[in-house]
């Protein structure tokens, strides 16, 4: 695979040892691609390929989103990424449920600003949202494919998480599917072979989703009757990005009814 | 608590040269999330249904997946957001097993699968890594999850 790599002229963007890592059968690849050269945005992946044996795998790209979470945070770190690493910050271990024992797993750090990712155009960290960051996500894929041309026509999926992320809102995935199949509309065999998307504990529609978690709250015991109520009159026909005053009051008296708690797993202990 | 090590890791210069990472030298520390973008995010509709629609009619693999212990995104709002879709269904809700025990739950609509991870919070992977790994398997040979 070096020699592959030097062949692809991808020799610099080989991992060839991780600080720390343990003994591998697989090889990655991370850097950068300019998806906007005159703002100067590079978008940062990292690539962590199947076994030699388990080749041609499907290629799948990960989405974390947040927005503005990392994707080597969450998922390369501590979800489906090939090693966790240890409380000493200093030395990883192997995930023996890695996701690249049956596919090439391409994280992206999307938008710029988020983890290695960045802008040479710093009011872009004021003024991001789902459009650009779709757009410069699919830019970075077609750009992305010109690099690594073993990749063109293989099966292609994208997976993600939440707002592809960690807080309340989630859109990155079906948004990025979206161009990436309107892209491929009427072409024969298209080089990004686009076969479908997975995604998890997704927000996906503010109305229902406000009316399901509200309604989870409650029946989970962390809420009052009282406050269900009023979340449900002052949320519901709200935006989950942008809540209006009487919507954040309601979600403020729910966060003191919930206590010390982490609300993303209700019975793992806390992180003190 | 792993986001701490990962904070220390990613932060290390020796790890941010092995990864190619940091080639401009940002002077700002490598955090696993950015609370500027998070802050000041735009344009953000208030529903991908639409999206579903479009990309269930062209064809497309799509699943959704859930840990029902996520208070974050919860099972509930995921259930009310797909019957929204407002699909006919081809399997109904059954249990789906690993090694004889029950990993979860699973409907599958016409054009989506719906699957549930029991115990798993928001990071499916980081809580229930087993069970996300056979999902995964699973959604890559367009199979439903096993149901014995």
């Amino acid at each position: 695979s070096a020699a592959a790599a030097a062949a692809s002229g991808l020799a610099g963007e080989r991992v060839t040892y991780l600080p720390g890592q343990p003994p591998v059968d697989f090889d990655m690849y991370s850097g950068y691609v300019t998806v906007d050269k005159r703002a100067g945005r590079s978008l940062f992946y990292w690539l962590q390929e199947a076994p030699a044996a388990a080749q041609p795998a499907p290629l799948v790209l990960w989405l974390n989103g947040g927005p503005g979470c990392s994707s080597v945070a969450y998922g390369a770190s501590e979800e489906l990424g090939a090693f966790r690493i240890r409380p000493d910050g200093a030395t990883l271990f192997l995930n023996d449920y890695r996701w690249n024992k049956v596919a090439n797993i391409l994280f992206l750090d999307s938008p710029a600003g988020v983890g290695f990712s960045y802008t040479n155009t710093t009011s872009d960290l004021y003024d991001s949202g789902d459009k650009r960051t779709a757009h410069d996500s699919y830019k970075f894929l077609v750009k992305w494919f010109e690099k690594f041309p073993q990749y063109k026509y293989r099966d292609f999926y994208i997976a993600g998480e939440s707002y592809a992320g960690i807080t309340l809102l989630w859109h990155y995935v079906p948004q990025l599917s979206q161009l990436v199949y309107r892209n491929n509309k009427g072409v024969k065999e298209p080089l990004i072979n686009f076969k479908g998307f997975m995604v998890g504990n997704a927000v996906t529609d503010d109305y229902h989703d406000y009316i399901g978690t509200f309604e989870y709250w409650w029946n989970h015991g962390i809420i009052s009757d009282g406050t269900y109520r009023l979340l449900n009159a002052s949320c519901v026909h709200d935006s989950g990005e942008h809540p209006a005053p009487a919507c954040l009051a309601a979600l403020n008296a729910s966060t003191v009814e919930q206590g010390d708690i982490d609300m993303y797993s209700l019975y793992t202990p806390t992180c003190n | 608590c792993t986001e701490r090590y990962s904070t220390e890791y990613y932060n290390r210069p020796e790890v941010q040269r092995a990864l190619h990472a940091n080639v401009t030298g940002i002077n700002y520390t490598w955090a696993t999330c950015s609370d500027i973008l998070n802050d000041n995010w735009r344009d953000s509709p208030r529903s991908v249904l639409p999206i579903y629609h479009e990309l269930i009619a062209a064809g497309l693999r799509i699943w959704v997946f859930s840990g029902d212990t996520d208070a974050v995104v919860p099972l509930t709002a995921t259930r009310y957001s797909i019957d929204a879709l407002g699909l006919p269904t081809t399997v109904s809700w059954y249990p789906w097993y690993d090694a004889m025990k029950v990993g979860g739950w699973s409907q599958v609509y016409k054009g989506l699968s719906l699957v549930t991870v029991r115990g798993a919070g928001h990071e499916v992977p980081l809580h229930r890594p087993r069970q996300a790994l056979i999902l995964f398997k699973h959604f890559l040979q367009g199979k439903p999850m096993p149901d014995a």
